[in-house]
């Protein structure tokens, strides 16, 4: 979800 | 993970060698803003408290730990090494902290996408680390002479910021649910705020002469 496309970036 | 991303992640990955280079080997942190360095300690320390949530990859949490642990040994090196301590240049280096991070944490209240307290510290880590490099730029500004592993850290530091623009226009178009306007905003503000770095970064190397910023 988009929590994760966020979370994956540094 | 597209090549903007990867390419982003490898030059901020290289500013930071670079900087690790210069305090390690050369044991001179002359040139650094130790401000900076900080403010980069706790943006760090507050956008990866997903650390302990979330597992991404390995390569992501490897980053993230590379990270943190290279921001907090740098600042333990400008403040605490014998040796290095003596080379930072306190003096010029007079940035005030919290006019930086207080309208960073209050903005991240105001504005965020979840009012949750991972996802308000998110927000201020991204607002804050838009702003960072301001402490840097200045006592670049002061600064006779540039180094040259002071400009390249600097460089790598803008270009990492340019690659991740474009990593995003490449995720709007190929991930559906790829819009976070937040960091795309901070983002772009922190791309702008090297521009007239880049300018003379640039023309230092074409003409072939010592990096220097007017003041």
């Amino acid at each position: 979800d988009s929590e994760d496309t966020k979370h994956d970036e540094l | 993970m597209n090549v903007f991303r990867l390419a982003g992640d490898m030059t901020h990955l290289l500013s930071v060698v670079v900087l690790l280079l210069k305090i390690h080997t050369i044991k001179s942190c002359a040139g650094i803003s130790l401000k900076t360095q900080e403010l980069y300690a706790v943006v760090f320390a507050a956008r990866y408290l997903d650390l302990f949530v979330h597992f991404v990859s390995l390569y992501n949490t490897v980053m993230k730990l590379v990270f943190l642990a290279s921001s907090f040994s740098i600042v333990w090196y400008m403040k605490r090494h014998k040796i290095v301590r003596r080379t930072y240049d306190k003096d010029h280096d007079t940035f005030r902290h919290y006019v930086l991070v207080l309208p960073c944490l209050l903005l991240a209240l105001l504005i965020n996408e979840k009012f949750t307290f991972r996802e308000v510290m998110w927000a201020f880590s991204i607002y804050l680390e838009a702003v960072a490099i301001f402490p840097q730029l200045v006592l670049l500004q002061r600064t006779r002479n540039i180094d040259n592993l002071t400009g390249q850290y600097v460089f790598f530091l803008g270009a990492y910021r340019v690659l991740y623009i474009l990593n995003w226009i490449y995720r709007y178009f190929t991930e559906p649910h790829f819009v976070h306007w937040i960091s795309w905003v901070a983002g772009i503000v922190q791309t702008l705020l090297y521009a007239d770095f880049f300018y003379y970064y640039i023309m230092s190397w074409k003409n072939n002469v010592k990096l220097e910023l007017p003041a």
